[in-house]
């Protein structure tokens, strides 16, 4: 397939959860997001990686008016998932290289993760999908970061 | 956005790769996915969640035909990533909910994690986009998971 980028995406009002030492048992993910849910809280890049010793991380995005709310809705659930913390972080900023054919071109997100480094900005959290490579950075450094994944896929820095 | 829930998908040629305790500065996420695309590997998923201590566990996951050559390529890495180890597994598949308007719609993720919940099925890691919800599970897990999920989002399950 042949890639196409169409552009480079970014989004300030954002925050990142981390729910700490979930039991990796059926049903805690459930739990957690449910729980959300019921208050109606919109959750956008969910992620949920290789854990330690028999426990997960689950990490969200939600945006930055609703962060205390989900928070106090977590803390109140710790017990019930097994996890021994809540962490969050709300000076982050969300860079995202939107295209199709993602998946077949491994180069993609070497030369996403180039730009970055080029510019000695750090990536916090990485998130991919067939039409979008998204990566959490530090909000300081989001405008260096767009102008320099712009240039890297050579697009008109206007988009 | 009205949540239109397309179908779910299933890919049992999957295999999952992390790096543990990957340096947690910038240039390292480039250094690993470009040695990985130099040699044509094709990266499905990519997941950077929380760390701990400082570094970070960078997951993602490949064809299994490209399993032994990927886990190869990071052994000769670890130093300059400042990584510990490497760890694999191929007794996986994934299942995702296909749709659009998800991220509106903080109950979608709820009912999947439900369905999996209620068949008894363990959920190793998660990744989410605009249009997708992606789960890893153990492979022999898969059909029970396909149809519970079918019947959760009351889809034909001829799909
Ligand atoms: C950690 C959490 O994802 C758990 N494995 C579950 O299935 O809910
Ligand atoms: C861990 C890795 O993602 C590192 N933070 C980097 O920017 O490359």
């Amino acid at each position: 397939e042949k890639m196409v980028i169409k552009g480079v995406a970014h989004d300030v009002d954002i925050a990142r959860i981390a729910v700490i030492g979930v039991a990796d048992k059926p049903g805690m993910a459930h739990k957690l997001f449910k729980a959300l849910a019921d208050q109606g809280i919109n959750v956008d890049i969910i992620l949920q990686s290789i854990g330690r010793g028999g426990t997960k991380d689950i990490s969200f995005t939600v945006s930055k008016s609703n962060l205390k709310q989900a928070v106090d809705i977590i803390k109140g659930l710790l017990d019930e998932l097994g996890a021994t913390d809540v962490k969050y972080a709300e000076d982050i900023a969300k860079i995202s290289v939107v295209g199709a054919g993602m998946a077949n071109n491994p180069g993609i997100a070497s030369l996403m993760f180039e730009a970055l480094a080029e510019e000695g900005i750090n990536i916090e959290m990485i998130s991919t999908s067939e039409i979008k490579i998204s990566c959490l950075i530090p909000k300081e450094d989001i405008e260096r970061a767009v102008k320099a994944v712009h240039k890297k896929f050579q697009l008109d820095s206007v988009a």
